[in-house]
């Protein structure tokens, strides 16, 4: 695409355009938004955030990333389309400037490059990191049972074949090491949302135990707003809880690990598949898909804004 | 690059926890192949699950046998995928 503009956000795009769109974006909005390498993956490609910031130093930030899990296409396709919604919306849309106007915004949309580089060149199905496993012949670990919230605790798989292998220890993936020096260094990131597909939920800690979140309440408020403001666009139905009730025991979890690191407002996404798609979901919902999550967004970012802590 | 013709996503509803316990059961058997898109958890909740092709008779027995009720979400993976990969390249040709 010559443009921003005229990047086409209704179709699945490779590792390669996605890449280059962040430098069109950069290019276009160098007063707004920068583009920092965190990290490389396991193969060795650049693993790449956008920083959308408003001035300021080490400001209150929020982070978003999608992809984490490679197959899962439409999170990282949504992911280009919030980073344009940003760049479109501030100075226009009243709540997301004065977000900007305090805070920073960090959007990883690749977080797993290798995985989904692979999904376009050998297989669409592949969820995990292309790490090597020593003694086994199965590949990858899963980077969302990789962090060190209940590392290894039931709710993942020490089988290196399993699609929820956990990996030899916690923070073995550099593409989660990467994360996790990146969040400590900065030391002021206040809310941190992982967006997944598919199931149609909206998750808070813990996946890993029973035992309820000390900002129990308060999260179950704001998930609740954020689901009735993405159910408001185009009626998708989701459900909202913590990871554990919710769904099934998950140990060793994103935002079971950001939790633990202070930062309150830990939230995960899986967005829809509304029909009987899966993770295929066609490309005709990519932008719908895009638009109700970032109502969703919208509002956690909002709660943020106004709780500061 | 893998194919997965013949291969089906079925929509399996587990009616009472020992029917999601019968389903965790199939979620070890590894010789299957099975990929669990939405894994087994309480009951009334739907379970994913891409069948390869080789599996897809002893799979549908084993739940019929149990009693377990699906239905067939996706007829044949290849066929999505064959579709997803003309529309990029529709798209990236215009």
């Amino acid at each position: 695409a010559r443009s921003s503009d005229t990047f086409n956000y209704a179709t699945y795009h490779t590792l390669e355009e996605i890449y280059g769109f962040l430098d069109l974006l950069v290019a276009e909005h160098p007063q707004l938004v920068s583009k920092l390498q965190i990290g490389s993956s396991y193969e060795g490609r650049p693993i790449y955030v956008l920083k959308f910031s408003t001035g300021g130093s080490n400001r209150p930030a929020i982070w978003i990333d999608t992809g984490i899990h490679s197959r899962e296409w439409v999170t990282q396709a949504s992911g280009v389309w919030f980073a344009k919604k940003i760049t479109q919306d501030y100075g226009q849309d009243p709540t997301l400037t004065a977000i900007l106007d305090s805070l920073d915004i960090f959007l990883e949309i690749v977080t797993n490059p290798d995985g989904f580089a692979f999904t376009h060149s050998k297989n669409r199905m592949w969820r995990k990191t292309r790490s090597l496993t020593e003694g086994s012949s199965c590949v990858g670990v899963d980077p969302n049972r990789n962090w060190d919230a209940g590392f290894g605790l039931p709710g993942a798989s020490s089988n290196p074949c399993s699609e929820t292998y956990h990996g030899k220890f916690a923070n073995s993936e550099v593409e989660v090491k990467s994360i996790v020096d990146f969040v400590k260094n900065h030391g002021n990131i206040k809310a941190f949302i992982s967006i997944h597909s598919y199931s149609q939920l909206l998750m808070y800690p813990y996946g890993y135990t029973e035992e309820a979140a000390p900002d129990r309440d308060e999260l179950d408020q704001v998930a609740k707003s954020a689901v009735t403001a993405l159910t408001s666009l185009y009626g998708t139905k989701f459900e909202y809880g913590s990871i554990i009730k919710t769904i099934y025991q998950a140990s060793g979890t994103t935002v079971d690990w950001t939790y633990s690191q202070g930062i309150k407002y830990s939230f995960t996404f899986e967005l829809r598949d509304t029909g009987r798609y899966g993770f295929l979901l066609p490309a005709s919902q990519i932008v719908p898909t895009a638009q109700e999550t970032w109502l969703a967004l919208r509002i956690i970012m909002e709660h943020t804004l106004n709780h500061p802590y | 690059k893998e194919n997965f013709a013949g291969h089906q996503v079925l929509r399996i509803s587990a009616a009472d926890e020992a029917q999601v316990q019968k389903v965790k059961e199939l979620e070890d058997l590894e010789h299957l192949q099975l990929d669990f898109w939405r894994g087994p958890t309480h009951p009334g909740a739907p379970i994913d699950v891409r069948v390869p092709f080789p599996s897809l008779q002893a799979v549908k027995i084993f739940l019929e046998a149990h009693g377990i009720g699906y239905t067939t979400m996706i007829e044949d993976v290849q066929a999505l995928l064959d579709e997803e990969q003309e529309q990029m390249f529709a798209l990236r040709a215009w």
